[in-house]
């Protein structure tokens, strides 16, 4: 599959 | 040139946010926020841009988003350790 968009993946801990 | 920083569990929550992860423009997850009154910003050794390669000795290298992020905070949840080892390293040099 072609990159993801990574500004959608973020993750708060 | 990778530093390791130990992050104290001394507050509820480890403050830090990540983006990135392995078939992503960000392939290595990356710092975002380091938020005030979390584990991470009492350490004073975390910061925003850093790009984190290993998590208590266990590789990022290769683990998409999801995974990456279940290790961090598998790693804060666990009763274990009272700290999470990161080994970071500042992009581009």
């Amino acid at each position: 599959s072609p990159p993801k968009d990574y500004e959608d993946e973020v993750t708060f801990f | 040139t990778a530093t390791l920083v130990r992050v104290v569990k001394n507050a509820n929550t480890l403050g830090i946010a990540i983006e990135g992860g392995a078939n992503t423009r960000q392939p290595m997850p990356r710092i975002v926020t380091i938020q005030k009154g979390g584990s991470a910003h009492n350490c004073e050794q975390l910061k925003v841009g850093l790009v984190i390669l290993e998590v208590n000795g266990i590789s990022l290298r290769g683990r998409e988003h999801k995974e990456a992020a279940r290790i961090i905070a598998e790693a804060f949840k666990s009763k274990e350790k009272d700290y999470i080892d990161f080994l970071v390293v500042e992009p581009g040099l």
